[in-house]
């Protein structure tokens, strides 16, 4: 399984519509302070299901959708697509391109697919579950964070072990 | 359950000794279990000393020491049980060139087995990574996507770019 | 007591303002005291945003962003009563190259009035400095002092100092 | 007032005596991981005053003193003393040269002297009350800092503007 791309779409400060295209090996994403780099960070934990607003370096969770700028008004729906090529099988679902998607309204409600369609977020999680990239996981380091990854309690180390089991 | 938690956390355990020494060149590390708690409830506690230092409590070490380890405890986990990619945001940010580019080295030899995305402002760093993506906000508040190739990544930090002026 | 506070407070909002403006080039930022609690109880929040966005929270800011916003409060808070030295520890390490020019440049125009002690990792910050001093490890876990001029000072973080090996 | 020199000998990794020496303007402090450069500013802080371990990243107080390395043993006390040129009377004190200095013994006595007459710690306090740079100040910013600084609860940030005040 790897990962082939991720598109955005009214999500934080992607206000135009995004597509990442994945490559395999190393990909560096660069760029000025404040333009988005984290986002696309964001962008992934929110699609694998992340459920802290706080985790998205929001208050609420409606903070993930564009809030406009001095030139544009704010959008009223965020949608984050990430699509896997799965030829290889790992994941448990008998597709060789799978999409998940997320969207959430101003209205604050929300819906999960997988390719394109409707599912809750527990398969979401059952579908990631044990690749380590479900938000529990160890593939996502976020800014600043190697401090917490060392300095956490253990308790909160030790999820990490188990997603590893 | 058990057997399965106490054998992952076993084959961590090893690989993070040999990777702590391999990108530290000496030194000695290594997880620990809460004694005298049930297994299954028992907390993670990281210890390591880099070469010839005598202490081995995390928070006496350095930021640059501190980082390194995370990355050490990160692909220890990795070698265990692989997962498909891998998103660093920013964790060259403490380090210096020497150990930036042990950094990108451990980066290239697991490259092979997953997708790495790594976000950075680094020049060694960038110069290492297989594609670049540039994420910049041609419109203040907008973020917008270019391609890029090094000699321009290196440009996207400089005065002048896009980004928070 | 009260008014002295008051005072005091009120001129590190005007300063903290005005300098928010003068390194990001635009945007606005405030400070405020607790609504509805005795002046001399009232906790203070910061709410700052960068030009051309609307949001004035800092947690959805970037860690570039939060970086230069701290330089600003503390500038701040010097302009108002200032320190005879200060003492700053890799905070420029978040900052893209454009911002870590404009951060030497503050550091310059106040470096009349106090001694500033930076230390960096950055070989923009060092180019600035009056003078430089390298602290190594010639025996493992003991520091040594060096004095360095700068072309030696980039060479300090290169692979082979003596250093976390 | 201003900043003439520091002195360590025996605190934490400067186990052979080491002086800095400060002119006027921007001094850079650089060199690679894990060498001692944060530790100067621990000296910064443990001299004027910190009363808790955990300010200075350790576990007890004892902590501060020279642990021993593979080849050397552990020494029996640390002592950092700080020297300003007080030729301008801003510290309230007859003196144009002040030695402020701290000795702690594994014994775990300790020891505050002005120069070099024994005191106590508020008598420390009392002479940089006022000046920004006690521990409560505004003038040191600790690595990885820059969000305490920004997102302490408002009351801690309060302290940094009585301190100004
Ligand atoms: N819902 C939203 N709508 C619009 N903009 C948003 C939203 N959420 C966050 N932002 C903006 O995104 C910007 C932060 O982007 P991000 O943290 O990705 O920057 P970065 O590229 O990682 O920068 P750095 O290099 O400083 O870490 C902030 O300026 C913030 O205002
Ligand atoms: N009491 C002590 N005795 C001996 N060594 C100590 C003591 N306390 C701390 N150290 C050592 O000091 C080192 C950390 O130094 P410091 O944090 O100053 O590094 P640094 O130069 O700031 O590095 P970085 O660039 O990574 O931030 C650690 O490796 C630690 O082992
Ligand atoms: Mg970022
Ligand atoms: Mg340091």
């Amino acid at each position: 399984m790897h990962l082939k791309k991720l598109a955005c779409a009214g999500f934080k400060s992607f206000a135009d519509p995004l597509e990442f295209v994945f490559d395999t090996g190393m990909t560096a994403i660069v760029g000025p302070n404040g333009c988005g780099k984290s986002n696309v960070v964001d962008a992934f934990r929110w699609v694998l299901g992340e459920r802290s607003a706080k985790g998205l370096r929001g208050k609420e969770m409606l903070d993930v959708i564009f809030k406009g700028t001095s030139k544009r008004q704010p959008l009223s729906r965020a949608e984050v697509t990430l699509t896997f090529d799965n030829s290889d099988g790992t994941l448990p679902i008998d597709f060789t391109e799978v999409e998940v998607t997320r969207r959430l309204y101003r209205s604050g409600e929300s819906e999960y697919l997988i390719n394109r369609k409707k599912c809750r977020l527990k398969d979401v999680l059952a579908l990631v579950a044990g690749t380590g990239i479900g938000t529990e996981g160890y593939s996502i380091l976020e800014q600043g964070s190697v401090d917490v990854f060392l300095h956490s309690n253990p308790a909160e180390r030790r999820a990490v072990f188990e997603e590893a089991a | 359950c058990r057997v399965m938690f106490v054998e992952t956390f076993e084959l961590v355990r090893k690989h993070f000794a040999e990777l702590f020494v391999m990108i530290f060149g000496g030194g000695s590390a290594d997880l620990q279990l809460e004694e005298g708690v049930d297994v299954l409830e028992a907390g993670v506690t990281v210890l390591a000393s880099p070469p010839g230092k005598r202490i081995n409590s995390l928070q006496l070490m350095s930021g640059g020491e501190k980082a390194l380890t995370a990355v050490a405890v990160l692909f220890a986990l990795f070698k265990t049980r692989p997962s498909p990619f891998c998103l660093l945001d920013e964790v060259d940010a403490p380090l210096d060139e020497a150990n930036n580019k042990r950094f990108v080295r451990i980066l290239q030899e697991f490259s092979d087995q997953a997708q790495f995305l790594v976000i950075t402002h680094s020049k060694v760093t960038m110069a290492e990574a297989e594609s670049l993506y540039g994420v910049t906000m041609e419109e203040e508040g907008v973020s917008t996507q270019i391609a890029v190739r090094l000699e321009e990544a290196e440009k996207l930090t400089e005065p002048g770019a896009q980004g928070a002026r």
